[in-house]
C-alpha cells in the first residue's frame, strides 16, 4: 500500500481502506481508526510509522488474546467435533488434522457423521486412509447421532485416542439442523462424560461480515471451542477473525493454507497481522 | 433498520423543501456503513455513494414520505438498477450440445450447482448430460454421479482418465454422440491466483468452445468477491453469476460488487440444498436484502 509521509487524513483513509477490504468490517474499522486519531491528538505518535506500527500491533493485541493451540492430554478419549457452515472445509481440514495429530503420536479415529451430503462419506474415507487411520462409519442417512453414538462405544472399548467427527455443512439459520447438533452433543456428553471435548467452528477466509454472525449462533447454540479459518492460501485475509476475537472470545486454533494433507499451520497472532498488511 | 435510523437523521434537521448537501451527508454515511457491513465492496461502495449523493441533491422532499424513504429508495431503486436489467436466461447458441461450464473458488457450491442447472434445463425439455472435470477433490466424480441420479441426466463416466481436458473433450464427444442438446461441465474449485489451474481453464475452454461459462459465488463472500471475480474475467471470460447459498442470512454485497466489476448479470440464485433448490435472481429483492 502506497506510504503516506505524514500523518493526515490520506494516511487514515488509506488504512481505512486497507482494513475494509481485509474483512475487519466497518465498524470495528471506525473504532479502531478513531482509536488512532485520538493517540494522535494525544501527541502519542510522532510518525506514520509509529502509526502503522501501533496499528498492528493492537490487532495482534487482539488476537494474541485468543491464540491458543490444541492441547490434547494424554491417556484419555479426546472426542473433537468439527462444524460449520457448507463448504468451508472441515471434511478436508479433518484430514490434515489427523495427519498432523498422528505425527504428535497420538491414536486417531474419524466419524462420518454427515450422512446427508452425496459423496461425504466417501470424501472422508479418502482422507483417513491418506492419513491412515481408521474410519467409523454406517449405512447413507443414518441418523448421524446414531454414528457418534457407535463411534464413541468403539473408542470406549479401545485405546485412549482422539475421535474426531465430519458433521454435514449446514446454515446457522436452519433451526431443525442447528438442533441436530444440539442432539448430537447431548448423546456424545451421556455417553462419555466431558464429550463433546472439543468443538471446533470452521471457517472460510473468503467470508464477509457474516463470519461473525456464524460465529456467534453456532457458540449460543452448541458452544464452540476453537476456530479454525481455512482457504487462507487465498487472496482474501480473514479480517473478520480480528473481530470474532474481540467480540466472542473463541480461541483461534489453526489455519488452513491449501488442499494438500499438510496444508495446515498453528494460528499465530503476528503471522496473522502481517500477512493481513501485506 | 436504514429507513429508521435515516428518519432519526432528517428530524434532527429542521424541515427544508428539498434534500440538500449538508442533509445528504450524514444519510450518506449511514448509507455507505449499512452497503460495507452488508460486505459490498469498499470502492464499489465509494462510487456508488458518490452516486447517488448526485441523484439525491435538489431533490423535492415529497409529503407522502418521509425524507428518510425517500432516500431508501433512491438507492433501493438505483441498486435495482445497478444489478438488473439483463436477462436470467441461459444462452444455448448453435452449438451441439451446448457446453456450460461452471467456474469458482473451492466449495461455493459448483457440483451441486451443476446438477441444478441440469434439472432446470431438463425441465425446458432439452436432454441434459453431465461431466465432472475435478480430478482433485476426493469423491468429487461420485458426488456428481450420485446428485446427477436423482435427476437421472446421462453422466460421462471418466474411467481412468485423468486429464480434466481430456475428459471435458471426450463428455462432449459422448454426448453428442448420444443426442444430448446441454452438457453441464462441473469444474475442481481453485484459486484465482493459481495460475496452473487458472490455465486448465483456458484450455478447456478452447477445446470445448462453452455456450456459457457462469461463475459460482458464494452469498457470503467478503470484500475478495471483486478480486476473485475479475481475474476470473480477465483471464476466462465470465458470462455470468450464480449466487449460492441465499438461504442464509448473509446479506450478499457481492453481488453488487460483482456486476459492478465484472458487468455481468447474475442469473440464478442456489437456495438450498436440494436440487430443486436453484431460482431466477431477482434484483429487487436483492436490494432489499444488501440494505438490511
Ligand atoms: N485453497 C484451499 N482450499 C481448501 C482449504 N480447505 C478446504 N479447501 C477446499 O474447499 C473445498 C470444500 O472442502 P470440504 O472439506 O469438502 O468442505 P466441507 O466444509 O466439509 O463441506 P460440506 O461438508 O459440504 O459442508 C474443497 O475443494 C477443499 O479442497 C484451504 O485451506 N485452502
Ligand atoms: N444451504 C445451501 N447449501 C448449498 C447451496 N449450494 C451448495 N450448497 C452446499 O454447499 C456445500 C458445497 O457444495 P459443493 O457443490 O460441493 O461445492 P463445490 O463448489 O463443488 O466445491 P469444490 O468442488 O470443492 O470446489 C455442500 O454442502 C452443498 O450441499 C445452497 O444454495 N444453499
Ligand atoms: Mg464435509
Ligand atoms: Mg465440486
Amino acid at each position: 500500500i502506497l506510504g503516506s509521509k505524514e500523518i493526515d487524513r490520506a494516511l487514515f483513509e488509506e488504512l481505512e481502506e486497507a482494513l475494509i477490504v481485509a474483512d475487519v468490517g466497518p465498524a470495528f474499522t471506525g473504532e479502531l481508526i478513531e482509536s488512532l486519531k485520538e493517540k494522535v491528538r494525544r501527541k502519542e505518535l510522532g510518525s506514520p510509522e509509529i502509526l502503522r506500527k501501533v496499528l498492528r500491533e493492537t490487532m495482534r493485541e487482539i488476537l494474541l488474546k485468543n491464540e491458543a493451540p490444541l492441547k490434547i492430554p494424554p491417556d484419555q478419549i479426546y472426542t473433537i467435533m468439527v462444524v460449520g457452515v457448507n463448504g468451508t472445509g472441515k471434511t478436508t481440514t479433518i484430514g490434515k488434522l489427523a495427519h498432523q495429530l498422528k505425527g504428535e503420536g497420538h491414536e486417531v479415529m474419524l466419524v462420518a457423521a454427515d450422512t446427508f451430503r452425496a459423496a461425504a462419506v466417501e470424501q472422508l474415507e479418502a482422507w483417513a486412509k491418506r492419513a491412515e487411520v481408521p474410519l467409523i462409519r454406517q449405512a447413507p442417512n443414518a441418523d448421524p447421532a446414531a454414528v457418534v453414538y457407535d463411534a464413541l462405544r468403539s473408542a470406549k472399548a479401545g485405546r485412549p485416542g482422539v475421535v474426531i467427527i465430519d458433521t454435514a455443512g449446514r446454515l446457522h439459520t436452519k433451526v431443525n439442523l442447528m438442533e441436530e447438533l444440539k442432539k448430537m452433543r447431548r448423546i456424545m456428553g451421556r455417553e462419555l462424560p466431558g464429550a463433546p471435548h472439543e468443538v471446533l467452528l470452521v471457517l472460510d477466509a473468503t467470508t464477509g461480515q457474516n463470519a461473525v454472525v456464524q460465529a456467534r449462533m453456532f457458540r449460543d447454540e452448541i458452544g464452540v471451542t476453537g476456530l479454525i479459518l481455512t482457504k487462507l492460501d487465498g487472496t482474501a485475509k480473514g479480517g473478520v477473525v480480528v473481530r470474532i476475537a474481540r467480540e466472542l472470545n473463541i480461541p483461534l486454533r489453526y489455519i488452513g493454507v491449501g488442499e494438500q494433507v499438510d496444508d495446515l499451520r498453528p494460528f499465530r497472532a503476528g503471522e496473522f497481522v502481517e500477512a493481513l498488511f501485506a | 433498520s436504514l429507513t429508521d435510523k435515516l428518519d432519526g437523521i432528517f428530524r434532527k434537521l429542521k424541515g427544508r423543501g428539498s434534500l440538500d448537501e449538508e442533509n445528504i451527508q450524514s444519510a450518506l454515511k449511514e448509507i455507505r456503513m449499512a452497503l460495507l457491513e452488508a460486505d459490498v465492496n469498499f470502492r464499489v461502495v465509494r462510487d456508488f455513494i458518490e452516486d447517488i449523493r448526485k441523484r439525491a441533491v435538489g431533490q423535492e422532499v415529497f409529503d407522502s414520505i418521509t425524507p428518510g424513504q425517500q432516500v431508501v429508495k433512491i438507492v433501493h431503486d438505483r441498486l435495482t438498477e445497478l444489478m438488473g436489467g439483463v436477462s436470467s436466461r441461459l444462452k444455448f447458441g448453435s452449438r451441439f450440445p451446448a457446453p456450460i461450464m461452471l467456474v469458482g473458488l473451492q466449495g461455493c457450491g459448483k457440483t451441486t450447482t451443476a446438477v441444478k442447472l441440469a434439472r432446470l434445463v431438463a425441465a425446458q425439455g432439452k436432454r441434459v448430460y453431465l461431466v465432472s472435470a475435478d480430478v482433485y477433490r476426493p469423491a468429487a466424480m461420485e458426488q456428481l454421479k450420485v446428485l446427477g441420479g436423482k435427476i437421472g441426466a446421462g453422466i460421462f463416466a471418466a474411467a481412468g482418465l485423468q486429464d480434466p481436458i481430456e475428459i471435458c473433450v471426450q463428455a462432449v464427444e459422448e454426448a453428442r454422440r448420444n443426442g444430448y442438446e446441454v452438457i453441464v461441465v462441473d469444474t475442481a474449485g481453485r484459486l484465482a491466483i493459481d495460475a496452473q489451474m487458472m490455465d486448465e481453464l483456458k484450455r478447456i475452454k478452447a477445446q470445448i468452445n462453452p455456450s456459457e461459462i457462469l461463475f459460482v459465488a458464494d452469498a457470503m463472500t467478503g470484500q475478495d468477491a471483486v478480486n476473485v471475480a475479475g481475474r476470473f474475467d480477465e483471464q476466462l471470460g465470465i458470462d455470468g453469476v450464480i449466487m449460492t447459498k441465499m438461504d442464509g442470512d448473509a446479506r450478499g454485497g457481492a453481488a453488487l460488487s460483482l456486476k459492478a466489476v465484472i458487468g455481468k448479470p447474475i442469473k440464478f440464485v442456489g437456495v438450498g440444498e436440494k436440487i430443486e433448490a436453484l431460482e431466477v435472481f431477482h434484483p429487487e429483492r436483492m436490494a432489499s436484502r444488501i440494505l438490511g
